[in-house]
């Protein structure tokens, strides 16, 4: 739990009675250091040591008889608040296709993230159709058509066509067959590739997806924050989902990102096989971040 | 008196956030600020605007001991494996490794060691039509090694400058996927005792801290022998090759630019840590 890896950062401070201003900065710089080595981005960390010790060195902590705990229990209200409440659900619409777009940076594992969205819709009832709509990598368009083989969803894809294209003759397929929710899988870009960053918002103007998630890799450092920031603001996304987290990366990039873009991590991936995708839950990644 | 002031705490502050934000690492980069107080100290640096050139000065100074050549094998083929965590860049630099050997005059194959993944043999095999270099390999779900293998075997008999094997993305903490590795690794060691004479490891450049843990237990399983390091030309800086070297120090042999088969080029200390900068 969070009070226990707090209380790890905190264990010079515990048993003091009182507690002096320098003493609570001490413990807040050892807060600082985890939160940066978890790969919180430092200009996030900055504003939250600031914010709490703002609340920590006030009279309430000063003359409290268990200063540490409060300390503590300051560090982890604000990173709960930070972390924001949990919304995993995908508004569908009722009456009409939901349209979800997936977007992010080479290799975050859109592709993967599409065959597991698609296979926990299926599950909820529902009839998804994966789209192809990465035609500049190579064997892209294959890879997904395994996957959606592998779950028995269908893909619509087109040879030497173009995503905006793609995406519409999609929607048209999907509203003469059953499919109720169609999950478009775009090609990994940077957010400073003008073009490519122009291409999606092509796609968002001419197809209105209901929901825009962003698929980041968990084990992005401080640059999380440059593109998380970038395509929320060139695009705008409704929600992200965090992949690989089944590894042994602190994760820091899911409190940089919330603070950053105020936008909810909605799922996380947990492995590569296309049961691996989870609901986000807030309390559990505040956790691994403190480490 | 300008012998009686102390250093300048925001100037210092600037640094660190520069620095950090490049994910050099907290703990490195407080080492490096102590640096510079201690030079402020001893009067080695005595002006503010010295203080960049100062770090960059001791960090190209420490790149000098890196080993960025390739280690090419005595007798050919030389055997290059390529590893590292999912989705970081390895197929596409095995493509363009390929491409940089083959402009060079050499007779490269790549093998489609990764028999996992959707679609991970379609690509690579596109990628060495795109670039004319051979290919071995097999059905999905047989065995990687056996792919290494038999592409030792092919590279041998068709006179073979650079064989360089492909693997599956893995993520560290999967004890049975890295032993798999070590499995691969030790097959082409028996058929040629002196390989595989280069290992990659190839890092996301976007990856922060966690690049440290994935570079310790890859160096464990198979004795990772350099860097790729990929996806420079987005807006993460790779820091995290240099914060890593008092933990574990690798050397970084090539960067990857971006997603054709010519964004590759060896690694430059300079240009790397005046980059940090930019
Ligand atoms: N361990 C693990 N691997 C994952 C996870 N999600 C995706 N992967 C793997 O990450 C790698 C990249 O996944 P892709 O789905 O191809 O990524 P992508 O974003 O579509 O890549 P581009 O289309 O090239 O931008 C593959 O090896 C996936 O199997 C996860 O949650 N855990
Ligand atoms: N911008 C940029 N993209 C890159 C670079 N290197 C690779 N990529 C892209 O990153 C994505 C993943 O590359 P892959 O070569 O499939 O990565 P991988 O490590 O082989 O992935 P797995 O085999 O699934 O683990 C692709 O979209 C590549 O085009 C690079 O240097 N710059
Ligand atoms: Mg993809
Ligand atoms: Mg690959």
């Amino acid at each position: 739990s969070i009070t226990n890896s707090l209380e790890g950062v905190f264990s010079k401070l515990r048993g003091k009675g009182r507690l002096t201003e320098s003493n609570i900065k001490d413990g807040l710089h050892e807060v600082r250091l985890a939160l940066l080595e978890a790969d919180v981005n430092y200009k996030v960390v900055k504003d939250f040591i600031q914010h709490v010790t703002e609340r920590a060195v006030g009279e309430e902590v000063i003359k409290s008889i268990a200063p540490g705990q409060q300390v503590i229990k300051i560090v982890h209200d604000e990173l709960i608040k930070l972390m924001g409440e949990s919304d995993t659900a995908i508004p569908f619409m009722e009456g009409d296709q939901t349209l979800i777009m997936l977007v992010g940076l080479q290799g975050s594992g859109k592709t993967t993230t599409a065959g597991k969205l698609a296979k926990t819709i299926l599950s909820k009832g529902r009839k998804p159709l994966l789209v192809a709509a990465d035609v500049q990598r190579p064997a892209a368009i294959e890879q997904l058509k395994v996957l959606g083989q592998q779950l028995n969803i269908p893909v619509y894809f087109e040879e030497n066509s173009q995503p905006v294209k793609i995406c519409k003759n999609a929607v048209k397929y999907a509203r003469e067959s059953t499919n109720d929710v169609v999950i478009f899988d775009t090609a990994g870009r940077l957010h400073i590739d003008d073009d490519l960053m122009f291409e999606l918002k092509e796609i968002k103007q001419k197809l209105e997806p209901h929901q825009i998630y962003f698929v980041c890799d968990a084990m992005t450092g401080q640059d999380a924050v440059n593109s998380a920031k970038e395509f929320d603001a060139q695009l705008g996304f409704d929600g992200v989902i965090l992949t690989k987290l089944d590894g042994d990366t602190r994760g820091g990039a899911a409190l940089s990102i919330r603070a950053v873009t105020g936008k909810p991590i909605k799922f996380v991936g947990i492995g590569e096989k296309l049961d691996r995708l989870e609901e986000f839950h807030p309390d559990r990644m505040a956790s691994r971040i403190l480490g | 008196f300008s012998f009686r002031r102390s250093i300048d705490e925001s100037v210092l502050e600037e640094l660190e956030d520069i620095l950090i934000g490049a994910d050099i690492g907290v703990k490195p980069v407080q080492r490096l600020i102590k640096k510079i107080k201690e030079a402020w100290k001893s009067k080695t640096l005595t002006e503010t605007s010295q203080i960049n050139d100062f770090i960059k000065g001791i960090l190209k100074e420490d790149l000098q001991s890196w080993q960025i050549d390739i280690h090419y094998a005595r007798k050919s083929p030389t055997v290059i494996m390529v590893v590292g965590v999912n989705g970081v860049g390895k197929t596409t630099a095995i493509a363009k490794l390929a491409n940089f050997l083959i402009k060079d005059g050499k007779k490269v194959m790549v093998a489609a060691g990764d028999t996992f993944r959707a679609a991970a043999t379609d690509q690579l095999e596109i990628w060495s039509k795109r670039i004319g270099a051979e290919i071995v390999k097999h059905q999905t779900g047989s065995d990687p090694a056996a792919v290494a293998y038999d592409a030792l075997e092919a590279s041998i008999s068709r006179g073979i400058d650079v064989l360089i094997v492909d693997t599956a993305g893995r993520l560290h903490t999967h004890e049975n996927l890295m032993n798999e590795l070590s499995k691969i690794k030790r097959v082409i060691s028996k058929k040629i005792p002196d390989a595989p004479h280069e290992v990659l490891l190839v890092l996301d450049a976007t990856t922060g801290q966690n690049a440290i843990s994935q570079a310790k237990v890859f160096k464990q399983a198979v004795d990772v022998t350099g860097i790729f390091l990929a996806k420079l030309d987005g807006t993460a800086k790779g820091g995290i090759v240099l914060g890593m070297r008092s933990e574990i120090n690798i050397p970084v042999k090539f960067i990857g630019l971006g997603e054709t088969a010519d964004d590759i080029e060896k690694f430059n200390p300079d240009a790397f840590v005046n980059a940090l900068f930019e």
